[in-house]
């Protein structure tokens, strides 16, 4: 479960 | 990936360069906030503690090192190297008046109360009011160089960037992230007035100077 939605980001 | 996304990361590595770059080449960092560079390097290193705990991408694994690196070595280059050319007279802004609040803020609104989601949070907050010591400088000496302020214009041209990348996920990928989208529009007015002098000044070829 990714939690921060935006983890993939910079 | 979207078109928005990719060009916020080449802006932010544009302005990143350019400020390596200014200081390299002019042997000197006269009118940059060595506190404000402190804080990015703070930004990236509690934030990307991840790359040791999951892989996303080769991209965005190389991304984080090229950033957290150039960071590291602008404080280096600012307070080792060249730190005979710092300002610290100016570079007077109290960054515990940011460090604290943020820090009691991300221990109260993250989305786990779990240490790497508290750092990352906190790595969003502070990202968002880090410049302030540089435009407080500004501020304080009432001009910037030219380099200075196309670094400052990249930097604020990539959370305005992330604004639409997020416009766009929300669409095509049907999420959003609250604190990060809160903490990058707080990121992007700060810079509202800055692009204003930029446009009707520095565009026009006149160095960026405040009224008195």
């Amino acid at each position: 479960l990714v939690l921060s939605g935006f983890k993939d980001e910079l | 990936m979207n078109i928005f996304r990719l060009t916020g990361d080449l802006s932010h590595l544009a302005a990143i360069i350019i400020l390596l770059l200014k200081i390299w080449k002019s042997r000197s960092c006269a009118g940059i906030s060595g506190k404000s560079q402190i804080l990015f390097a703070l930004v990236f290193t509690t934030r990307y503690l991840d790359l040791f705990t999951s892989f996303i991408s080769l991209y965005n694994t190389c991304m984080k090192l090229i950033y957290i690196g150039c960071a590291y070595a602008t404080v280096y280059l600012i307070y080792a190297k060249f730190r005979a050319t710092y300002d610290g007279n100016h570079d007077s802004f109290r960054v515990e008046f940011l460090v604290v609040p943020v820090g009691g803020l991300s221990v109260l609104i993250n989305h786990d109360f779990s240490p790497l989601e508290i750092l990352w949070t906190f790595s969003i907050y502070l990202e968002s009011v880090a410049i302030l010591p540089q435009l407080f400088m500004i501020s304080k000496t009432g001009e910037a160089e030219t380099i200075t302020t196309h670094y400052l214009f990249c930097l604020g041209l990539y959370r305005a960037l992330y604004l639409f990348n997020w416009i766009w996920r929300f669409y095509f990928e049907g999420f959003f992230d609250m604190i990060a989208i809160v903490a990058g529009v707080v990121q992007t007015v700060l810079y509202c007035d800055f692009f204003y002098l930029y446009v009707t000044k520095v565009l026009k070829g006149k160095k960026l100077s405040l009224p008195a």
